[in-house]
């Protein structure tokens, strides 16, 4: 049997705009317990990505008064749902992060797929 | 073959003390591109860890003046270099965190197990 990303997923999830506040995404990142908050525009379209690292990058920086979009990833590295998870573990592991975004073909989030969630399906033999 | 956690880790990692400030731990996360942060003693042995999400929580919550000690979690979840690495990744998964300090006996690092980096190991049949 092939795991597909839209049975690891969690549907559950919060997003935030691009005109918000770099102290607003660090608020909604503790209520959601998330490290990961995708960015959408007015009609709910992925357009970037703000994790617990940039707000760190922007403390660090002296940037925290900037607004999201001043510091979110916009390139977001995304998955379709029906893709099987041993390339989505992979994704991750090339491009260093955390979490993908899961969408659909009109840029909707259906999802977020994260990197820890994959536990059960790490085989110890080789 | 079974992979074992000394076999998955990075042994390059990046430490902090607890008496530094936020933004110093702000800054070591930034310059090591990682979002965990072991915390050692005098002795160097593991006493915490501060992560992006920590640092990111104390800037929603206006505690950024404190201490690393103030914001860490002193409660480590940690693993030893021989476990198998199916083990890791179900801690990761239980415990939702992206990454197990690896410790020797008397408490000293060897190295990080972040779970992006089982990406390998996924197997995309159950
Ligand atoms: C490359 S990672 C390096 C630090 C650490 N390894 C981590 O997991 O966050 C940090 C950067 O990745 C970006 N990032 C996280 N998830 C992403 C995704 N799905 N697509 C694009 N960028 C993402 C963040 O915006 C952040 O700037
Ligand atoms: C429970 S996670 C929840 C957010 C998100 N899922 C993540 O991966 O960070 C956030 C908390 O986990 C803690 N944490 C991360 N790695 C840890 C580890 N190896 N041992 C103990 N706590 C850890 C951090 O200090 C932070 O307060």
């Amino acid at each position: 049997y092939v795991y597909h990303v839209n049975e690891m997923m969690v549907s559950t999830f919060v997003t935030i705009t691009g005109q918000e506040s770099v102290k607003e995404a660090a608020k909604r990142l503790l209520k959601g317990e998330t490290n990961h908050l995708p960015v959408i525009d007015a009609e709910n379209r992925l357009i970037g990505i703000v994790t617990t690292y940039d707000v760190s990058k922007a403390f660090a920086n002296d940037e925290q008064d900037m607004t999201v979009s001043e510091i979110m990833t916009k390139n977001v590295i995304t998955i379709a749902p029906d893709a099987p998870v041993d390339f989505a573990a992979r994704t991750l592991q090339q491009h260093n992060i955390g979490a993908l975004v899961v969408i659909d073909a009109s840029r909707h989030i259906l999802g977020m797929l994260n990197s820890y969630d994959l536990g059960d399906l790490v085989g110890g033999r080789g």
